[in-house]
């Protein structure tokens, strides 16, 4: 598993682009992505690799809170299914709680059901 | 482990290690796996950790729930609570039998992990437009592949049932003990995909107290499947023909 050669490069791409932490800019959301595009290539040695699981799920939660697909392209992304706010909502502070009726998840739903146990 | 997925593919898998079951803007699940018994390549699952997403909605704060199988369940997130959010929009509950349950009202998602003898499972139901969202709109940020709960195991990592379990029980002794129900809080007979699987892991580890945990976990499976999604069973019982593909050469 070659993930911590992808996290060297991203290292390396943050510092020579001077990035000092993740921030919602597109310098920071191309070097996410070409992060993302090396963590790929090394998927299949990685399965079942922690770091590389977590460092996957890490970025692509970034991408999604710093409205990266948006600041990429440059277009308004469509096909959100109408759920809670999500990443375009800042995050709630312990003075500003949520309107009831944003926090009830309105509808008729078809459920799913997933389930692992054994073996 | 065995996983019902999303949409209903039944799959006993190797999976060894840390896996994501789940993984959207709201929850995180993950799953460690470690090897059952030497000499199979069979796992079970022995870490579960749940991410309420807290930074991506104002419903909730920021929640984590770590389950490990060598201690008891923790009946809190670790942070000591059991409620987040204005009104308790998600809410953590703690059961009998080892179970505790989270409801995340404001995605209409239930969680449920559970203790089986030494090993956890974990059940979930959410809305199909949330299994869905997995794979949407965050283009190259996205990406459902690794979620077993969505794309199931990836083929390398599946086991055949047949083939590859165990012998250390033969078929009709794993059957009959499968068909003993010796769970105490479910009487309910085991069938379909739930029976095979009782069958396969007392058939690989042999007629130990393992094997009681194991029957009696594939209860608690089929007895979350009844409550959260009672219309993928087809009480379909598995005749020794479909279970033994020498049973034909050997009568």
């Amino acid at each position: 598993c070659k993930v911590d050669k992808c996290s060297r490069e991203y290292e390396r791409l943050m510092d020579e682009r001077d990035i000092p932490s993740p921030e919602p800019s597109t310098e920071f959301c191309q070097v996410a992505r070409d992060y993302l595009s090396c963590l790929r290539g090394t998927a299949r040695s990685c399965r079942g690799n922690l770091n590389y699981h977590s460092t996957m799920s890490t970025l692509g939660r970034l991408g999604s809170e710093f409205n990266c697909p948006r600041l990429l392209t440059n277009i308004t992304s469509a096909g959100h299914v109408p759920l809670p706010s999500s990443s375009s909502a800042p995050p709630r502070t312990t003075n500003t709680p949520a309107p009831k009726r944003e926090c009830t998840y309105q509808g008729r739903h078809r459920f799913k059901h997933c389930g692992l146990f054994g073996d | 482990p065995h996983l019902k997925t999303f949409k209903n593919e039944y799959q006993t898998c190797r999976v060894r290690g840390a896996w994501p079951l789940i993984d959207n803007p709201y929850i995180g699940v993950q799953v460690t796996n470690e090897p059952v018994v030497d000499g199979s390549p069979a796992t079970a699952t022995t870490k579960v950790t749940i991410i309420i997403r807290g930074r991506s909605t104002p419903c909730a704060d920021e929640k984590t729930y770590e389950a490990a199988s060598d201690a008891s369940l923790p009946a809190t997130f670790i942070d000591g609570t059991q409620r987040s959010g204005p009104d308790a929009s998600v809410v953590l509950t703690v059961h009998e039998q080892q179970r505790i349950e989270i409801y995340v009202r404001y995605i209409e998602t239930t969680l449920i992990v559970r203790q089986a003898g030494r090993y956890l499972a974990f059940s979930a139901r959410m809305p199909e437009e949330l299994v869905n969202f997995s794979g949407g709109a965050d283009g190259d940020f996205s990406d459902s592949s690794l979620q077993l709960c969505v794309r199931g195991c990836p083929a390398s990592e599946r086991l055949d049932p047949i083939s590859e379990r165990g012998h250390k029980l033969p078929w009709n002794k794993a059957m009959e003990r499968c068909r003993r129900s010796d769970s105490n809080e479910v009487t309910n007979n085991l069938t379909d995909h739930y029976l095979d699987w009782c069958v396969f892991d007392v058939m690989t580890t042999g007629d130990g107290a393992s094997a009681n945990d194991f029957a009696a976990a594939a209860h608690s499976a089929q007895a979350d499947v009844l409550r959260l999604d009672p219309s993928s069973l087809k009480n379909k019982t598995t005749t020794h023909r479909e279970q033994n593909p020498y049973y034909s050469h050997a009568s």
